[in-house]
């Protein structure tokens, strides 16, 4: 158990500190085990370091700087042990255009092995799609289209 | 594997005519105004394979997930789940189908034959499919992962490994 | 204090249906009280319709139209005790472009009289603005630049 | 009345030189990248105002509003905040100033002179701005105005009655 937990834990690790530093512009962050002899006693927190500043309490991060830590995680562990698919909902409601840019292209590259079901209200975020699920709603009626862009529509 | 398309009946806005909602292989964008039944989609994956509560699918019970219209509700909700190339579950077809039923019955079919959801949440962890997994996020509850406490962050790993 | 409670619950249930009525194209939403003969025994119960649907339980409505149903009940707020100043941070989050541009328009109209100063990660709903003031950070440190359009910076 | 701008010396990420933030009349957008120090503004209103708690400064204390780099803090914060037309306060000038010392002490001036908070939101109750009021929406927290239970919504209205 305990050696099925390390090496989880040092991929994941691994993982996160360079999807993190990717994503941040050479900021930094890391996972580190409260109690190093013993993990199971204590727990695993997190440590992020944007580009120019100083390591921070994760409640006093951004919105923004939030969102890239936790897509970071997300990402760590789908590496190491990916599902199938993945459906994400408005994850870019705090991000700025450049950054949910950067989620999309992130997106992208790793569309080509694992579906990705995302959610989005950005439009430089819907263009990095395959394909698109245009839903709409009549007299509270939902149905979909599919369509290639969002130039089609507009 | 992935899932290629979804077919609702009576499920959430998706109104009482069984539809086709497409998906398919790679990077799929769901876009749309404001309440058209986006988060929905999401739903039905969730309710389909069973991984998740009916809080989660803002519903206040699993038979709120049944179209409703003034106050009229349909009988059942029924969701099937296609998968493509599902050779990682150990299937060359692979459709999951759950019904939830007016007086709150539910059942789960794979390929049309009923399964236990233990059984089933097995066969799914084959391609990395768990109930409250992280391949699920849900609007507004990105922040999560790093909102969490050490010990709920560790079991996250643990579950992963 | 039961004249003085009924005076701005009414007022602010009056301002509330029409606002929302206008946000949501002719939706309906409401204001009631749980206990009619002894308000304060009961609480105040917000019931939304949006157009074309049933009456909605607020859990179930989707993130957008909770953001509308959320403004109105401000707005309705604000036209009846007004404040000289508000700060709205990111409300735009979950709307979609078409109602992120109605809030714009909405706060626009109203800024004749009260200060909005509005926090937003959106081009259309900044595009409505008097002036902009553009926050930056570099090695940690924040500063603003202020300017009049996005067409200068860009 | 509005904001004409705000001073800040120390305060969050806004560093050790004293800043002038220009807010004025009207419809004032705030942009900018990720982690930029937009929402920090809205933290130097309601810390200079006293409207909030640290926690909805995201802050483990008020000390943690001094601007800190590479665990050095400094002795102290400041923020200014000018008001334009103030006659509404029952002034001609009106300038709030409140000070947060690193041994945790805070003091609020009024025009240069000590006030005790609860003296400054009698005043400035006056322009419809009170703890806990409704002209200040922090980043996330729209849709609380639809969630909160029905009780508390009354005391909103009651409030504002
Ligand atoms: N059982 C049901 N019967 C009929 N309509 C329902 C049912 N359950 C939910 N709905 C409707 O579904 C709509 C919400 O859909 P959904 O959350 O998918 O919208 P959305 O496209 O994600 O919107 P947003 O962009 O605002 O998040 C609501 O208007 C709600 O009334
Ligand atoms: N006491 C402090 N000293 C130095 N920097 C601080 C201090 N408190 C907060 N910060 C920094 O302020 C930054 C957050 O600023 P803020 O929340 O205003 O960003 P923002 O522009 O609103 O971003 P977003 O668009 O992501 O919401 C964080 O990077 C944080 O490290
Ligand atoms: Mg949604
Ligand atoms: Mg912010």
């Amino acid at each position: 158990k305990y050696s099925a937990f390390m090496e989880a834990f040092n991929n994941i690790r691994k993982n996160f500190k360079q999807i993190y530093s990717k994503v941040s512009y050479q900021g930094k962050a890391d996972l580190l085990l409260e109690n190093e002899e013993d993990p199971f006693s204590g727990g695993v927190s997190i440590f992020v370091k944007p580009r120019g500043k100083d390591v921070q309490y994760v409640e006093a991060m951004s919105g923004g700087e939030q969102t890239l830590a936790a897509m970071s995680l997300i990402f760590a562990i789908q590496e190491y042990k990916p599902s199938v698919f993945y459906y994400f909902d408005e994850i870019d409601a705090h991000l700025d255009e450049a950054n949910a840019y950067l989620l999309g292209q992130m997106i992208k590259e790793k569309s080509d092995k694992v579906q990705f079901i995302v959610v989005t209200l950005r439009e430089n975020l819907a263009n990095f799609a395959d394909k698109l699920i245009g839903v709409t709603s009549k007299d509270g009626i939902s149905k979909t289209l599919t369509f290639k862009s969002l130039k089609e529509v507009s | 594997a992935y899932i290629e398309k979804i077919v609702v009946t009576n499920f959430k806005s998706y109104g009482t005519e069984k539809l086709e909602i497409p998906l398919g292989e790679g990077f799929i964008g769901i876009v749309g105004p404001n309440g058209a039944g986006k988060s929905n989609i999401g739903d039905a994956i969730s309710f389909g394979l069973g991984l998740s509560t009916s809080k989660t699918m803002r519903a206040k019970n699993l038979t709120h997930l049944i179209y409703s219209k003034q106050g009229h509700r349909e009988d059942f909700a029924q969701v099937d789940i296609y998968f493509a190339k599902p050779q990682i579950f150990g299937y060359d077809e692979f459709v999951i189908t759950r019904i939830i039923y007016k007086d709150g019955k539910s059942l789960y079919k794979l390929n049309g034959k009923i399964i236990r959801e233990k059984d089933l949440h097995l066969i799914l962890a084959k391609g990395g499919i768990y109930k409250e997994g992280y391949n699920i996020v849900l609007q507004g509850d990105i922040v999560k992962f790093v909102k969490i406490t050490p010990t709920e962050r560790r079991k996250i790993i643990e579950d992963v490994a």
